[in-house]
Parts: structure tokens; sequence; C-alpha cells
């Protein structure tokens, strides 16, 4: 005797991604459309009771979803979203007048500079599941492993992309940027290009 | 444009820094594999100025491997009951016609046994068996043969001492 293995039982409509309002900016009503992608659901309704577990999306090297559930193991988080760091935070350096500080080993003619990090908008970064991409999750690429892939995280230097399938092409935003005017470009554009190769670097591919 | 690019996105929003991409077959050109790099042009840049090269990943688009087992769809359907049954039926009903044949003709052969006379074929072909090959004379192949008739052998008169 086997046990039956039922599948699980599918959506039905009633449980299908449905637009939501959101209020943005203080003020601001906003339909938000959720889209599915390759099963991951960008722009969803967050829960109204936060789930510190949330299970959150990562990528593999070639650039596949992932989903990661976070646990708890001997009273810590395991697999947790990934601390951005300050790698999306704006420095600031921020001046303390004497007036201001009124510290007592401060003479009162002297002022005080101190960096501060300005956090970023996350109005519609908040809405991306997927981990993003940092300098920190840069991988090496070359023929000696000696070059840094940025400004991508994923895919990896020579992954395969099999016909069909969804991948995820991430960078890191801030690469972006502006020196002379420290602006981040806030539109680009990806190029998929065809590269010649040698005779014998072809169909070296085991099928 | 720029040379070999075969896919160029819209301008996207700089926000999260990711794009799905799909991989579509007519990419490939006909080929198993192709190697081709990724690159993302800043809209600062213009077109002239971009180079994929300088920050492009390089990789494979490959055909991938077809893998003959129920898709999810394939699932669902059946568990609504929808199933494309077709091959189940013929490879079903060919044996079937098949054993059936063979029952009618055993009651068929049953019920004519008495009827049935195979005694003219039977006989022919035991007469072909039995084919009597007739006079050496007479066989078309040694009629112009000639042939010494049969005579006495020689016979020598005892002498006595052989009595």
């Amino acid at each position: 005797a086997r046990a039956v293995h039922r599948p699980k039982e599918k959506m039905t409509t009633s449980e299908e991604v449905k637009p939501w309002v959101r209020t943005i900016y203080g003020s601001l009503n906003e339909i938000v459309t959720p889209t599915v992608i390759a099963g991951v659901t960008f722009s969803a309704k967050p829960d109204p009771t936060p789930n510190p577990l949330q299970p959150w999306v990562s990528l593999k090297k070639d650039g596949t979803p992932q989903t990661i559930k976070p646990e708890i193991k001997k009273g810590r988080t395991q697999k947790q979203k990934p601390d951005y760091s300050t790698y999306f935070k704006t420095a600031t350096m921020h001046t303390f007048s004497y007036e201001e500080l009124k510290a007592v080993n401060m003479d009162p003619d002297d002022v005080h500079e101190e960096e501060e990090f300005v956090d970023e908008d996350d109005t519609y970064v908040s809405l991306n599941p997927i981990i993003r991409c940092t300098p920190d999750r840069y991988f090496s690429k070359g023929p000696a492993k000696d070059i840094p892939s940025e400004p991508f995280c994923t895919p990896r230097e020579n992954s395969d992309w099999k016909v069909g399938k969804t991948y995820f092409v991430t960078w890191y935003t801030r690469f972006f940027e502006d020196e002379n005017s420290d602006t981040v470009a806030d539109k680009v554009r990806v190029h998929l290009s065809y590269v010649k190769e040698k005779s014998v670097e072809m169909g070296n591919h085991k099928r | 444009d720029i040379s070999g690019t075969f896919f160029t996105s819209e301008w996207i929003d700089n926000v999260d820094g990711l794009l799905p991409i799909e991989i579509k077959e007519d990419w490939l050109q006909n080929t198993y594999e192709r190697r081709i790099i990724v690159s993302v042009q800043p809209y600062n840049i213009p077109d002239e100025d971009f180079d994929p090269r300088l920050n492009g990943v390089l990789l494979y688009i490959r055909m991938g491997s077809k893998v003959y087992k129920p898709t999810k769809e394939q699932l669902a359907l059946q568990d609504a009951g929808i199933s494309d049954d077709k091959w189940y039926y013929i490879a079903l009903s060919i044996p079937t016609v098949v054993v059936i044949f063979f029952v009618l003709m055993y009651f068929f052969l049953y019920a004519n046994g008495k009827n049935r006379d195979f005694t003219d074929v039977t006989r022919k072909a035991l007469n072909k068996k039995r084919r009597v090959l007739g006079k050496f004379s007479e066989m078309k192949k040694f009629k112009t043969m000639r042939n010494h008739k049969y005579t006495e052998l020689p016979s020598y008169k005892k002498t006595g001492k052989q009595n």
C-alpha cells in the first residue's frame, strides 16, 4: 500500500493578486498592481501583521529566483533578509557649532563635523521582494578571476541561460552615479549582445 | 544601435537595479548555444560612447534539454479531470480487437467443423508426394538416350573341379 499523494490546492481566482491602495508621502493615494514574474510577486500587499520570518527572494548564480525562509535556531534568527548597510544611504556632513553641542571638551570657536547617513526613499524599493545588488555581492570575473563584476551581481560570468526560462539581471544602482553632480542615473536599459567566439571555444559544452 | 546587440530593453527606472529577462529561442539563430554579453547603459551615456564590453558579463544562452515529465499545467489538468488519453485508448484497443477476432474465429470454426471438406485439397497435396516416376525410357529427358537392352551376363561352364 502506498500513501496517495494529493497535490496542493491551486490558487483560486479569489486568492489571486489584486490591486491595492496605499498612501505615500503622507497624503498621496496610489493604486498598486501586483505582478508575478517567474513565480516572484512584486508589489504585493504587505501583511497587516508584520511577520519577522517573512520569506524573501534570493538569486542563484545564474539569476533564477530562490525563496529563503528565515528560521529561528537556538534563539537566533537565521537566513534573515540581508541588511544593505550604508550602500543605499546618502552620506552628508553635519557641522555642529559650540552653541549647538555645548560639549565640555570643545572650544567655543570650534566646530564639530560628523558624517550622517540619510536613508533612501524606500517608497518603491519596499515593493521589491528580491535581494538587491550591493558591491559586497560582486563576484570576480575574467580568466584570472581578478576583475570585479561591477555593476552586476547576477548573472555570474559563464552562466547558462536556457531557452524559455526567466532570469533576473541585477546591478548596483549607485554604480551609475555622476561624479560631478552626485546624482544617480534615473533611467537605464539592458543590452544583450552576441560575442564572437573562436572555433576552438565553440561547442565545448557537454550536452 | 550597438553592433551585435539583439535585445535592448526599454528605458527602465534605476530604482531596484533588476530586470527579468525571458530567453527566446529566436536569439539562438538556429544554433544550440550562443555566447553573449549582458550590459547596462545609463541614461547619461549616449549610444556612441557606450561600450557593452566595458562592464558587461559574458555568459551563454543555450537551447536546454527537454524533460518529458508532467508539467505543472498537465498535473493541474489531470487534477481537474481533463486528460489527453488518446494514445492510451489506441494502445488498449489494438490487442482487444485481436483477442475478439480469435475468439470469434474459434467459435466459427467450431460451428462449421462438420461442414468443412478439404479432401480435394489434401488429396492433391498427397498425390504430389506419391508421384510415380514411370518408366525410365519414357522420361522426356532420357528419351533420346541410346540405351542397351539388357542381355544376360556371360556365363561360364563350370569345370569339374568346381562341381
